[in-house]
């Protein structure tokens, strides 16, 4: 475990409380796209799927079931509870995700590490992951005034991946055979999804005004 | 031939 990958694994386990920390102390989920918190709880369950079988350390294990619980947490919270489910924008929430979910299955038949069902899924969920935040970018493009726990969110978000780069360039120099051409480029285009809303954030966050992305 | 031992990373 190197230091770019623990900050990683922290800056993504800090941008789930922070959304659920807004979810649940203000009950409002308004501006948070359900789809891209759906594609993230199928990025877990299909990346996970060895929770129980590969037993890797306490912090893997833990982690997993981090992520796991609070993204089924606010799907669940979206979708049922009575209060928050009234501040989703369903109508402005309407990118077809499900567009999302075939190709990145099709492409990882095609393209992952070994022609197994484990493989394939873990394959799967590395290009879901990649998109899945597209939803919530569209989302904000058309709300456009983004409150701040939305923002810092999407930040976080983006800036997880950026650390996860880092570890993998870590990993490349420091380890004998660490490649991973999937998780690298699935990563890369996930991080370079996010260049745009991290020009606006940083412009915003220099000139202090609230943070407005173009139409 | 890249190693497909169990996944470390989250």
């Amino acid at each position: 475990m190197n230091m770019f990958r623990f900050l990683g694994d922290m800056t993504h386990l800090f941008s789930v409380l922070v959304l659920l920390l807004k979810i649940h102390t203000i009950k409002s989920c308004a501006g948070i796209s359900l789809k891209t918190q759906e594609l993230y709880a199928i990025v877990f369950a299909t990346r996970y799927l060895d929770l129980f079988t590969d037993y890797i350390s306490l912090y893997n294990t833990v982690m997993k079931l981090v992520y796991l619980g609070s993204s089924l947490s606010i799907v669940w919270y979206m979708r049922r509870h009575k209060l928050v489910r009234r501040s989703y924008d369903k109508d402005q929430d309407t990118f077809r995700h499900h567009f999302l979910i075939l190709p990145c299955l099709i492409l990882a038949l095609l393209i992952n590490e070994k022609f197994t069902f484990m493989e394939v899924m873990w394959a799967f969920s590395l290009y879901l992951e990649a998109v899945a935040i597209l939803p919530q970018l569209v989302l904000l493009q058309r709300t456009r005034n983004i409150d701040n726990l939305t923002g810092q969110y999407v930040f976080l978000l983006g800036a997880y991946r950026s650390f996860y780069i880092l570890n993998w360039i870590y990993r490349y120099f420091t380890e004998v055979h660490y490649v991973h051409w999937i998780t690298w480029i699935s990563g890369l285009v996930q991080t370079l999804l996010y260049g745009d809303f991290f020009y606006y954030y940083f412009h915003s966050w220099k000139n202090n005004e609230k943070l407005q992305l173009p139409a | 031939e890249e190693e497909t031992a169990s996944h470390d990373e989250l």
